[in-house]
Formats: C-alpha cells, structure tokens, sequence
C-alpha cells in the first residue's frame, strides 16, 4: 500500500524529499522497513529510514550467515557478496554456495543473507537493511553437524568479519535441552576476547520456533549465552506469533511473519529468486544483524557489550502485546516474550554515535549453595542467597548488572514439571523456565545454566529468591521426587555505573535532543534530587539515580523529582508510575486504585473507582467529593438516613426500608421476620389491636383500635373516597349525646344522667334553684368547653347549662 | 527420533606445540590432519579415514591411543548434533 512517487528520471535512492524511493521490484511491499503511522494505517517503528537519512547503510561492515549457504551470483547478493567472510565447512573448501536439489531445501543461508544486505536500487527483488554491507555465508548446516563444525563457523576470520547471524539451534521440539559443546564454547569465548581486534565479535541468534511445542527457549544454551544477542520476533501487529517462545534470555525483537493475514517479510531466495516465504525467528535474527550493522558503521568502536547496551536502552514496548510487561528497577521495560522490545535503528545509532565503551566487564560467582533440597510435587521449593556482588575483590566486584546467569543442578522425575523463577533483590521476577509439556526427560538439569537479561541496570547485592516449582503433569512415582542438588548465581556487570563516564547525552536519544552545552565531561553540581552516583549535567533528567523518585517519560528519558505529581503513585522501586487517567491520586496503575478523583468525577465508596454519575443505591456526598453507599436494603437515597426508594422485597416505613410482609403480617426488628397481625387488623405496624393499619372486614376503626361495633358514645360513620370507595369507621359521638346515630349534637339517640333527650338533642334535666353567682361569662366557659356534665359545675351554671346551644 | 549419539571420523584435538607437532602426532596415529578449526589457537581438526563414518560406537583401536600421548591435552571424537533451521 506505499504509493511511490512516480520517478520520471529515476530518483537518487536518497532522495532529497521526505520519502526514500528504490526501484527494487518489492520495495513497496517492505512494510517493516519504509511504513510508519501517517502511511495508509502502516506501522513499523524499527525506524530503520531514519538511520539512512542518517547515512548509515552499513558500508565498511562484514556480515556472515552461518546456515546452509550463500547464493553468491544472486543479482541482489553479488555486489555485497565478500569471500573472506565466506566458507563451505561441510565440504572444507572456500566456496560457500548451496548444494541444490530437488527439495530446494538449502535455500534458508541465501534467505537470510538478503535480509541483511541485499542491494539497493538494483531494479531486483529487495532491498537489505544494511544494503551497502558486506555479506558473506559459511555453509555449515547442510552435512552432519558436529561441535567442531560449529567452531569452526564461529570462530572464522574473527578480525574480518563484524557480526555472526544464526538462525538455528537444537530441536524446537519443547523437550531438548542442548547448546554449544566444549569447542563452540570455546569459539564463542575466542570471539568474544579477540574479535574485531579485541572488541568482540558480535553474535545474533534466532530465539526459536518452538511455541506450538510449548518450548523455553531457556533450553537453548546457544540463545542462553551471554555472548548471544537472542532475538525473537513479533508480527505486524505487534501480537504475539504463533512459534514464539518465551524465555528471560531474549534481548530484543524485529518484525518477522505472524498469522497469514499479516504482511510478510521479503527476502532473496534460491535460484536467483525472490520470496515473502522467509518466517519465523529465521527472518528475525537476520534483521537485527542489520540494524547493528547501521550502528556500528556509526561507531565502529562498539565492543560487543556496548552494542547490548545501546540495544537494551533504545528498545522499545510501543505497540507489542505481551501479558507480562514490566518495568525494572532501573526503569528498562521488559518482557519474557520480546525483551526489551522492538529494535529501534535511528536511536541505535544516534546513542552509537556518540557512545563512550562501558566500564570493562566484571564476574561474580557467588558461592555455590550446596544444601540439597527435595522437590516435592505441587510444592514449590524457595532458595535464598544472600549476594555480595564479590566486594571483597576488586576485579570481580560487580554492583550494576548486565546478564545474570543461574548455574543449577536437578534430578527429578519428569523435567517438563518443573518450572524456575528468580526474583533479584530489586523485586523483579524472571521466569528462567517454564513447564515444558512434552518434555518427559528423566536427565533433569545437569550444571545447565539458565540466563536472565530481565535485571539489567538494577544493583547486584541482596537476597535473590529461587523459586523451583513441581506441577505433575500427570501420574509419577512417588518413590524418586525431585532433588536441587546445588546453584549459584554468577553476575555479570561492572562495579562503576556503566554511563557515569557519559559527557553529554541522558540515557536515551529517541527523541533529537537539542545540543546542549554539556559536551565536555560533566563535573559540576548534581540536581539535589540526584543520587550517590553522580549526574551527568546539572538539571534533574540527568542524575545517574534519584534521591527520592523518579519520572519516567514517553522517551524514555527519567528526570528525579521529590514527590509524584498528581496523577502518579510511586511504587516500591521509587518510580513515579501513572494513574489511571480518570484518577487525580491513586495507590496504582489500575481504574479501582484511585484515592482521589479528576473534577466532575466522584470516587465510588468501596470500588475506588472515579465515575460521573451517581449509580442506585448509592448517594452523593459533597463533603468528600463521593459517592457512598445507601443504608443496607435501601435502593435509592439522598443521604445515609433518608431512602426514597427500597429493594424489591421491602418497603419504605418513614425513611427506612423494612421487609414488605405479607398483608396481616409485619415486620418485627428484633425477629428481623414477619409476623401475624392482631385478627382485627387488615394490615399492622407491629403487634395488638393498637397497631392496626386496616381493619379486617367486618372492623371498623374506633380511634387507633378496630372493633366490630362501634362502642357507646361512638357512631358508625360512612366516608367517600375520591375514587368512590366507602370507608366505615367509628366517630366519637357529640359531647352532649350519650349514645348517637351521627354526628353533632342532634343525633343523640341517649343523653348522660342530668340530660333529657329532646327531638335528637339532649338538655339538662335539672330544675335550677336561686340565681347563681357564676352564671354569666364564667358559665357561658364552661358550656363552652363541654363541662356542664361536671355535677359540681352543673349546679354551680344550672341556668346556663340548661340553655340549649 | 533416535537419540542415540552418533559418532563420525573426525576429531579436534588440543596440541600446544604448534602445527608441526601437530603434523607429527597425527601421522604418527594414522590421522589426516585437516588444520585448525578456525580461528581456535592449538586446536586443529583430524580425521582417521579408516574409521566408521558414522557410528553409535565411539571408536576403539590404536588410532585412540593419541589420547595418551603427553602432548595432547584434549581430544573429542566428534558427535552429531541435531540442529533445525527456525
């Protein structure tokens, strides 16, 4: 989907406009290499046309395949094709080309030899990553594969060829355990030491294809050794390939093939062909070849150590999906399927151009712990050593890490139960090996040494945790459990910080940093939040560590601060982390770690989670700025005490939510239950006919109590409801009347002693005597407040009392 | 697959005096000595022709006794080795 812009008289190959342009037959199909986000939804963030536009092309570096050859005369090989990095260990002669056959079985060398360096603008198929280096094969894979044929292929012309790629390894089959034998081991040691004029052959290896057999690529004592750069690979989208495996030792990663949907990689092929058949780590191995070919025609002084550096610093998570990201206590990101993520070319050799070489390489071997222990099935076996990182010799004195490697001997039953992880006195967790299902082997692991890069930068002294556990994959015998016979750590570092000699860069380049004037060695002031270890300029970003926390941004630049912002929590390896972005503060990285919230949000009581609206059953409280929860069964409420509206199965009394019982039952509180009303009672609010709420048919309501008939001085009254039902109950009768058939004092149907009736109305009976001396305004008050029934007060009014009215 | 080890007619051998001891051992043990593997100091490549080619045995016969000889400090039968391309 890259449209090139139509060349009229061919295009230089840089051309002066913003895009490169080559006249290769698939350069438009090379997602990996020219694509990146504003083009058509493409992504590739290798940035390997920013280290071109930096004229790195990899001119005056030598590369070899080691594999089963070299398509020499291939039209995009032949320019770059370099006989001295070249040689045919299987037939012992000079001429590395394939042997052809039917099968075109021979045809991976020449594969992955395009990768890297086929040439540009030739009008044939592709263009290689470093297309101005020089290629060369050594054909060593096809005829049989002996540990001599191996040193030989890596140990030839160590002071003329720069970098090793390999794309193959022991049995991918997710039970062997195997890697270099005594003389490859000393090939390797022998580039190392003497390589490129002693500043080490560089060594790129394929990580393996063993995922779909569950393989560890931690049983690949090629991908495990520290000499090795392993490399796995990711597919376009960043997602996880189906043939990855994983393991502690990978380093880095390159785009190779994903599913079939995913775009591929192009390459030369057998027969002078060209092909997107080239897949797995095969493909991967050979593209960071390239992309440290650029960086060291940057910086031909790299030593091999510098070149893991500079991968380790510039390597990037960005858009590759793995469930077990994390961050190291030196801040580096890292992964057990990617490592320290994609390779980033531009940023290779912007940190290449400028490097100074690392402090030299110090070993610590710890002292072996030789206390057998038995490992039990579904148990897990906990080893802890006490590093001192050998501070009693000064040559061996190792206090900032590089590769860390566990030296462990096991016998157990069945190997593929076990699984090992290893936690450095920084917290952070390797998994040096994983259960391997189709690994039945009784050999155990015999002095095997597994590899972590996982630690890089931390500091080595203090308790590292060896953590062994035995997961039966199915049936075993009792009789012979698992036995750690014995471990030791050996740490690989350097006993000064590895950038504190750095003049002027911070730790990394990705972003073009402006010029700044500290290009001398720095000597001055440290920032007051720098740390022991000194700085290299004097502002906050360029402390070699921090006094309190540090911050870590997009660029991977870091810059020492004495408290988190707002918006960031600080975890136990004094990182400033981000919060969730809804939160204002917060305890974690996660939406339900939040302590405060951003404006307009409020924090939900119990789930510490900030969210805008108040959900049921719980109510706003201003004064903390959250949401708290209703009192228990209510479902809606302004406040804690006051419900609007209960769960279903409860009913508002007043403001609170009470179980709804059955009608003739109530709630009782004490009971928490329902219980029976009083016969009287339709409905109730608790016990006894006091506490009727209705009556029941045939009751009537008399006061607060329900009766069948209404009692003396009660009457039976009809009321009318707006919906035009008949409600019965029982009024009180006028004062005047006795008994009545209604209301006032014109119903009486019987009058108290001292009254007569008179047509429906009661008056007094009595005949008064002589004048009183009260009758008048006392008496006319004491009618008035229906208190002539009173005998004392009745003769005391007689008069008054006796008037009707 | 077998996972038997597989013995092949070559060897490496470590010889601090130099290629003409070298030279010298080999013929003295009926070897062909093929030089140094690569670019490993001391360590040169032989190959005993009337040896089995390729073999679940390691070999015996006097050609073993270049084990014994003082100036050889090393010597390794060479074993094939299963390696897949990936």
């Amino acid at each position: 989907d890259y449209k090139p812009s139509y060349p009229g008289p061919v295009q230089s190959s840089m051309a002066q406009s913003n895009s490169i342009y080559f006249n290769d037959a698939k350069w438009s199909s090379m997602w990996y290499i020219h694509c990146n986000d504003n083009i058509h939804n493409c992504q590739s963030d290798m940035n390997i046309v920013g280290a071109w536009k930096r004229g790195y092309t990899g001119k005056d570096v030598v590369v070899t395949i080691l594999d089963d050859g070299i398509e020499r005369n291939h039209p995009d090989l032949i320019q770059n094709y370099d006989n001295e990095a070249s040689y045919d260990v299987n037939g012992n002669d000079m001429d590395p080309m394939p042997r052809y056959d039917a099968s075109n079985e021979n045809k991976h060398g020449t594969r992955c030899a395009g990768e890297v360096a086929a040439s540009a603008n030739n009008s044939h198929c592709t263009v290689g990553i470093a297309y101005n280096a020089k290629i060369g094969g050594v054909r060593m894979l096809d005829g049989d594969v002996t540990d001599m044929v191996e040193a030989k292929s890596l140990s030839l012309h160590p002071q003329h060829i720069d970098i090793y790629s390999a794309s193959w390894g022991p049995d991918d089959d997710g039970k062997t355990v195997d890697g270099p034998a005594s003389l490859a081991r000393q090939a390797f040691e022998n580039g190392i030491r003497q390589g490129r004029k002693g500043r080490g052959s560089i060594f790129v290896w394929a990580s393996g294809n063993g995922g779909r057999s569950r393989d560890h690529c931690s049983c690949d004592g090629y991908t495990n050794s520290i000499y090795t750069i392993s490399i796995s690979s990711t597919a376009e989208s960043g997602r996880k390939p189906w043939y990855l495996e994983e393991c502690s030792s990978t380093l880095t990663t390159t785009y190779s093939s994903g599913e079939n949907y995913d775009r591929k990689i192009i390459t030369t092929d057998l027969r002078q062909r060209c092909t997107d058949s080239h897949t797995g780590t095969s493909a991967s191995a050979p593209m960071a070849a390239g992309i440290i070919a650029l960086a060291l025609e940057a910086n031909p002084f790299l030593t091999w150590r510098d070149v893991q550096h500079i991968i380790v610093k510039t390597s990037r998570a960005g858009h590759l999906i793995a469930p077990d990201w994390k961050t190291n206590a030196a801040g580096y990101n890292v992964s057990h399927l990617y490592g320290f993520g994609l390779m980033d070319a531009e940023a290779m050799v912007k940190e290449a151009e400028h490097w100074k070489q690392v402090p030299s390489q110090h070993i610590c071997v710890e002292n072996a712990d030789k206390q057998i222990r038995t490992i039990r099935p579904e148990h897990v076996v906990r080893s802890v050593y006490k590093a001192t990182g050998c501070t009693d010799n000064a040559n061996h004195h190792v206090i900032y890490l590089e590769h860390v490697v566990v030296r462990i001997t096991i016998t157990h039953p069945r190997r593929g139960d076990l699984s090992i992880n290893l936690t450095s006195p920084s917290g952070t967790k390797s998994q040096l090996l994983a259960n391997r299902l189709f690994d039945h082997s009784m050999e155990g692991f015999k002095n095997w040494e597994f590899m972590t890069t996982h630690c890089w930068g931390e500091k080595a002294t203090g308790d590292w945790i060896l953590e062994i556990y035995d997961s039966p994959s199915q049936l075993r015998s009792q009789k012979a459990p698992g036995k750690l016979k014995e471990w030791s750590l050996v740490l690989y570092g350097t006993s000064v910080h590895p950038y504190s000699f750095r003049s002027d860069k911070p730790r990394s380049l990705a972003e073009p940093q402006p010029e700044d004037e500290y290009s001398e060695e720095y000597g001055g002031p440290c920032h007051p939040e720098c740390g022991e270890n000194g700085c290299e300029g004097p502002g906050p970003q360029q402390c070699i560590t921090c006094l309190h926390y540090f911050l870590k941004f997009k660029n991977n630049t870091r810059t020492c601060v004495p408290e988190c912002p707002s918006g960031f929590f600080r975890d136990d390896k004094k990182r400033c982390k981000k919060c969730s972005t809804l939160c204002e503060s917060c305890v974690g990285s996660r939406s339900d770690q939040c302590s405060t919230c951003r404006s307009g949000l409020y924090l939900l009581e119990g789930a510490n989670t900030c969210i805008s609206s108040c959900p049921d059953g719980f109510y706003l409280d201003r004064d903390y700025s959250m949401y708290r929860k209703c009192s228990e069964n209510c479902k809606k409420c302004t406040s804690a005490n006051i419900c609007t509206e209960c769960k279903t199965g409860l009913s508002l009394q007043g403001n609170k939510c009470q179980l709804s019982c059955e009608p003739g039952t109530y709630y009782n509180g004490h009971r928490r239950a329902c219980e029976k009303c009083h016969t009287t009672c339709a409905t109730c609010a608790g016990t006894g006919m006091e506490a009727c709420n209705e009556c029941a048919s045939g009751y009537y309501f008399e006061e607060w109590r329900c009766v069948s008939s209404c009692n003396v001085g009660y009457y039976l009254a009809e009321q009318t409801t707006d919906n035009g039902d008949v409600h019965k109950s029982c009024q009180k009768c006028d004062p005047t009347c006795y008994v009545c058939t209604g209301a006032g004092e014109r119903n009486c149907s019987t009058c108290v002693s001292g009254y007569n009736l008179e047509n429906g109305v009661c008056v007094v009976s009595t005949i008064c005597k002589d004048e009183s001396w009260a009758e008048g305004s006392f008496c006319v008050l004491v009618k008035k407040n229906n208190l002539c029934q009173r005998k004392v007060l009745q003769q005391l009014c007689c008069r008054t009392c006796s008037l009707m009215g | 697959p077998c996972k038997a080890r597989i013995y092949t007619n070559h060897w490496a051998v470590r010889i601090p005096g130099g290629p003409e001891q070298a030279e010298q051992i080999a013929s003295k043990y009926g070897y062909r000595n093929l030089g140094q593997i690569g670019d490993l100091k001391d360590y040169y490549h032989f190959f005993h022709s009337r040896t089995i080619k390729r073999s679940t045995l390691s070999s015996r016969g006097t050609h073993s006794f270049i084990s014994m000889e003082p100036k050889v400090e090393w010597v390794q039968q060479q074993v094939v080795k299963r390696r897949t391309k990936r």
